[in-house]
């Protein structure tokens, strides 16, 4: 619209979506191809398997001193807060919080946020996925409730809503919730911080308790 | 900086995600799975010139200018960015060469008023 402030990327937002991706891959396929001097795509005739590749590349890169978390991790309190840490392997580690009592009682979960902090190996962006995980109606095993793909560029906190997860624990009788963090093979322990205090993963949660129902009477 | 988020009008950095599998180039590019192609949009009022990063005083600087020199004669800012990194590629040449390239300032990280 004449009106509007001319910028180079406003004219973007006047276009369809779907145009308006299509823009942005052409571009993106122009930019990458003219920085690397290429006039085209390469055809590649017989490329390595991926998977054979990628650990042949790993094998190369010099892998950072691994940061397996400490063993004397202290055990989390009680209250929502501290959480335990178990069955990590190289890639995942699994927080578990536990609820107190009286919050799990007669109490409605207005909202709750994972709070996590990240210490970032090195530069660039490092894929995290979190995962919610509840527990079965056997109570035997976990299932995925819901799945969130983090891109972390730097250390610091980071929040996750889990109101809902909560909610529907609680509502299952359950007063623990079981947070899932998945990472690639060269971060080591997402959690570096994990070990002192004042950077241990939390949730914090806000409730109301439950007014008895005032039958209104006309 | 500030991400875009749902209308927000103000100058800002959207993100955009180009994964090089959906576009077919997952065959010669082998890392990473995609480029995070952002960029800045929104509008730059004068009150907002001249805060790449909220830099307080040179912001003070350009509005002092501005009453200087009365606010019409000012030119509009735009929204750029203002912080940017490499790109790191590893892929296959024309001859089948497997290549690591690092192309700078590829990636927008942070957008600002100029």
């Amino acid at each position: 619209a004449p009106e509007a402030v001319w910028c180079p990327a406003c004219g973007l937002s006047a276009l369809a979506p779907t145009t308006q991706r299509d823009a942005l891959i052409a571009l993106a396929k122009q930019s990458i191809l003219s920085k690397l001097h290429l006039p085209a795509r390469p055809n590649v005739t017989q490329p390595m398997p991926r998977g054979a590749l990628l650990t042949a590349l790993r094998r190369t890169r010099v892998r950072p001193v691994d940061t397996a978390l400490p063993s004397g991790i202290p055990r989390g309190g009680g209250g929502g807060s501290g959480p335990h840490l178990r069955s990590s392997t190289s890639r995942s580690v699994r927080l578990h919080f536990h609820f107190a009592r009286e919050l799990a009682g007669s109490n409605e979960i207005l909202q709750a946020t994972l709070h996590l902090f990240w210490a970032v190996p090195g530069p660039g962006t490092h894929p995290v996925t979190v995962r919610l995980l509840q527990p079965d109606p056997t109570g035997l095993n976990t299932t995925v409730a819901s799945e969130t793909r983090l891109e972390v560029q730097r250390d610091g906190w980071a929040t996750l809503d889990v109101g809902r997860a909560v909610q529907s624990l609680f509502g299952q009788g359950s007063r623990r919730l079981t947070v899932e963090l998945e990472v690639a093979e060269d971060w080591g322990s997402p959690l570096l911080a994990i070990h002192s205090d004042s950077h241990r993963p939390f949730v914090a949660a806000q409730a109301r308790a439950r007014t008895p129902h005032r039958v209104q009477r006309r | 900086s500030i991400d875009c988020s749902g209308d927000s009008r103000m100058c800002c950095r959207k993100e955009f995600f180009v994964d090089f599998k959906e576009i077919g180039w997952e065959d010669w590019i082998i890392q990473p799975e995609g480029y995070h192609m952002n960029y800045c949009a929104g509008l730059c009022p004068l009150h907002m010139a001249g805060i790449p990063g909220l830099a307080a005083s040179f912001h003070t600087a350009v509005l002092n200018l501005i009453k200087a020199n009365n606010a019409d004669a000012a030119v509009d800012s735009c929204c750029v960015p203002t912080q940017r990194r490499p790109l790191s590629l590893l892929y296959y040449d024309r001859d089948s060469n497997i290549v690591k390239t690092d192309i700078p300032d590829m990636i927008v990280d942070a957008c600002g008023c100029t």
